[in-house]
This record gives structure tokens, C-alpha cells and sequence, in this order.
């Protein structure tokens, strides 16, 4: 463990905690993707599957329980519990079109043919991809909560922190996963443009508007 | 060949 992988790992907790405070607060999912979320969950329960059967420490069991609750807990909250403020004309981004790519891409290029190894490349190509359906529905609306907006935020640059501490470990660790640190970097990259805006507008007060 | 990866990250 070293410090950009534990900021890394608190900012994404602190990504996933500013969600469910925003849903419970203000009783509403407006202005939020349920097909980002159903992504991350999926990206959770593919990439936990070594959940019981392989221990790495307790902060890593008990980070992957949250992780996965709190993104399962999502998920009910966009699609039952508040339902009646969950925005699906504005959340139109076909899962399927990253779901299949990000599928058959795991298959063709992994680590070991086997079942929890294409799962787990699988979920690190998804969740490269996951926001897309988010960041595509504020694209449509011009406009995000600034509490949206902190969350992207968080989430953005948990994985920039996680960039890194993959270079940390290369050259201290002499470990280098190539599969995560490409699909990490895509999944930073993706969030440039949204940290523009965030940088020169929300910090100044605005609100987050996308030029129309 | 890739050595069996051990994912200790989150």
C-alpha cells in the first residue's frame, strides 16, 4: 500500500459516500445516470468474486463489502425507492454498446484464459468506461447539481491517483499491470474535460453549465 | 507468458 493508492481508495469511498448523501438528502436522483451506476455495480460484482475466496488484507475485504453494498444500494435507490425523480429521458446512452466491446476486448486480451481472470479484465475495461452514460446525460441536460459535481470529481481522480501509485509501484515494487494502467488512463482521460469545467467553474461558485 | 497476476488492488 503506499499514499496515492490509499488517497486513491478514500477519494473513491468519499465519490460513492457524496452519492448516497446527495440521493438521501435530497430525496431525488435527478440529474443522475442509472446506467453509470448499473455499470459500476456490475464492475463491483465482476471484479469482487475473490470476495471470500481470496483474502489480501482486511481493509481490502472490508473496502470491496462497501464497495459493493453501497453500489448495489445505489442502483435500488435510482430504480425503486426514488423512481419517481429518476430522469431515463435524458439517460439514453446504450449500455450495450460498452458492455459488448468491453466484453469480448476482456476476452481477446487478458492476463490467463481463465473464468475470474477475463471477469476480472472485464470489469477493469467497464469500469473505464462506466461514466460514459453519466457524463453523456449531462451533455444532454447542459447542466449538473454541484454535488454531482463533486462526486465526478472524486471519482475522476480516484483512479488519476491510482495512475500514480501504478507508477509508484513500478519502480519500487517492480510491479506493473499493463491491462489496469491503460484502461486507467482512458478512464482519466475521459474525465478531462469535465475537470476543466469543474476547475474554472464550480470552484469559482458557478454552477456546473455546459456550453450550450 | 503473463505470470498469474495476484490483484491486491481495490
Amino acid at each position: 500500500m503506499n499514499a496515492f493508492r490509499l488517497v486513491g481508495d478514500l477519494c473513491h469511498l468519499a465519490a460513492i459516500v457524496l452519492l448516497l448523501l446527495k440521493i438521501w438528502k435530497s430525496r431525488s436522483v435527478a440529474g443522475l445516470s442509472g446506467k453509470s451506476q448499473i455499470l459500476f455495480g456490475l464492475v463491483f460484482v465482476t471484479r469482487y468474486l475473490d470476495l471470500v475466496t481470496n483474502f489480501v488484507s482486511p481493509y481490502n475485504t472490508i473496502m470491496k463489502v462497501f464497495f459493493l453494498s453501497s453500489s448495489i444500494a445505489t442502483v435500488y435507490l435510482i430504480y425503486t425507492k426514488f423512481k419517481a425523480t429518476y430522469d431515463g429521458n435524458h439517460d439514453t446512452f446504450r449500455m450495450e454498446f460498452l458492455l459488448i466491446p468491453c466484453a469480448l476486448l476482456a476476452i481477446v486480451v487478458n492476463h490467463e484464459f481463465s473464468p475470474m481472470e477475463i471477469l476480472w479484465t472485464f470489469s477493469i475495461y467497464l469500469e473505464a468506461v462506466a461514466i460514459l452514460p453519466q457524463l453523456f446525460m449531462i451533455s444532454k441536460t447542459g447542466e449538473a447539481e454541484t454535488i454531482t459535481s463533486h462526486y465526478l470529481f472524486a471519482l475522476g481522480s480516484y483512479r488519476g491517483l491510482y495512475i500514480m501509485n501504478w507508477l509508484y509501484r513500478y519502480y519500487y515494487e517492480n510491479n506493473f499491470d499493463v491491462i489496469a494502467v491503460v484502461a486507467g488512463i482512458v478512464q482519466t482521460v475521459l474525465y478531462c474535460d469535465f475537470f476543466y469545467l469543474y476547475i474554472t467553474k464550480v470552484l469559482q461558485g458557478k454552477k456546473l453549465q455546459l456550453p450550450a | 507468458t503473463d505470470e498469474k497476476f495476484e490483484h491486491d488492488e481495490l
